[in-house]
């Protein structure tokens, strides 16, 4: 089972956007995904149309609100035909509460035992991550192998992407599997110049990584407000063919060497 | 003194655009300002071309790297003529990592004495704050009286902000001072219904806290990699008439009631 990190605590580059319609893509194609929610916003499932009495928290507490044990399937939401949600929300603020609460030297891993599953049923864990860098970001890094890395084209976007480097890097001594394995260029708007300075700037420095970009494409931003993916709101549009294209690469890209 | 929040959970909405150009704004015009950076990302001293040795860090813990002790006026560095950054950073990690250890009935307040200045050598002090939800966002809210909460005029802003609304009331069930004064429409687009709708929305929601919208403007998204605020960048563009004009707004408004 893969297990990839849609990451960058830059914020508005296109996380969840990817998270949420990478994961969809997938599953299209008949992969068993588990999309999971680790922002306080709760975005996935707005973006999903679907709103989860469990997630995230009770996934790893294992008590509802009244106190009443909870199952791990209990807290899976069937999203889609082979796509399920552990939302996020509200709730992960307490579970960021308790996360700074343990000692130091297993703060940082306190959350990998019950975020990484022990059989086979699922093909891909994409975990949708916050803006910013907290404990809970640390905690997530350390459940995972891959990384994918949004990188908006505009702005200082490559200040941005050396920065969170820089915070893998610390991840990695500790967890030694984890590598950046895509590096996705979005909001990519052909008519400005900043779009492909940027972009020539990201093929320099991670050619191997380095992902067709996700170009701006307004469908991507309507799709939310219905509770669609691209892929059901507008299948002919450009966002739908970039992230078509995403899927079909992580597939065949095969994953952790 | 004046203090106000630059806040909002989800990114890229231009907090950080807002932060700079609005304390540029006021300094211009004759404030004393004091830019208080609170992101990991570290982004308004390359916002503004410099690159202070010490920051907000050095401020909280008043030693710097070697453990020598360090006043709070050597942590303040001037940016332009009345104005001075207090700079964000990596070592704002270990700074939430400390707040995270606090005992959970200070740990919200834990910065607020010493982030609220005893002498009145300030007419205002602006938060740039962080994406994301944790201890050190609460903690900001628990230091000032007003909030200025920037709102992209796209996708699912709308949810965004009232999700964001929802933590300003849990934080002033414990700082009865603090305000919502401003809501400000940011990277407005004719072109686009999207804006337009969502713009109508605020309207109707937060009619008395409403601002005039700041015009998505690729100027302003090419200031900061000269390192440069949109007056000096282009005073002519219309990033820079809406920065004024938010910059007049604050300053004829007068703050808390
Ligand atoms: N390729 C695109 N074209 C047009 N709009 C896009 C595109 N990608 C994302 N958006 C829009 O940009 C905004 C930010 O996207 P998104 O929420 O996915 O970013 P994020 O990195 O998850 O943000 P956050 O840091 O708050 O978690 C949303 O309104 C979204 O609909
Ligand atoms: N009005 C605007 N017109 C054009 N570009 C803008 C505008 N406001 C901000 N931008 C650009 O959008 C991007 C995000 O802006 P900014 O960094 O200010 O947002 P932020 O809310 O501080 O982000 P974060 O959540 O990561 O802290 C930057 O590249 C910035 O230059
Ligand atoms: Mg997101
Ligand atoms: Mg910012």
């Amino acid at each position: 089972m893969r297990r990839i990190a849609i990451a960058m605590a830059k914020g508005g580059v296109g996380k969840t956007t990817t998270a949420v319609n990478l994961s969809h893509g997938l599953a299209r194609a008949g992969a068993r995904v588990l999309l999971v929610d680790c922002d306080t916003q709760g975005q996935a499932a707005k973006f999903l149309g679907i709103d989860p009495p469990l997630g995230l928290y009770e996934f790893v507490t294992r008590r509802d609100d009244k106190g009443a044990p909870v199952s791990k399937k209990d807290t899976l939401c069937p999203a889609r035909p082979n796509l399920w949600l552990l939302a996020g929300g509200d709730k992960l603020i307490e579970l960021k509460n308790w996360l700074g609460e343990q000692p130091r030297d297993i703060r940082p891993t306190a959350l990998r035992r019950s975020l990484v599953p022990k059989d086979d049923s699922l093909d891909f864990m994409i975990f949708d991550c916050a803006p910013g860098w907290d404990v809970l970001s640390v905690n997530i890094l350390m459940a995972v192998n891959e990384v994918l890395c949004p990188v908006a084209l505009q702005g200082p976007a490559l200040e941005g992407l050396k920065t969170f480097f820089r915070y893998l890097l610390s991840a990695q001594k500790v967890n030694k599997d984890l590598r950046l394995n895509y590096v996705l260029p979005t909001l990519f708007d052909k008519r400005t110049r900043q779009s492909y300075q940027i972009y020539q700037q990201l093929y320099r420095l991670f050619r191997r990584q380095l992902c067709d970009p996700i170009h701006y494409n307004v469908r991507l931003s309507e799709a939310p407000s219905q509770g669609q993916t691209i892929f059901e709101f507008e299948g002919h549009a450009i966002g739908a063919a970039d992230y078509e294209k995403l899927t079909r690469r992580i597939m065949d890209n095969g994953g952790p060497e």
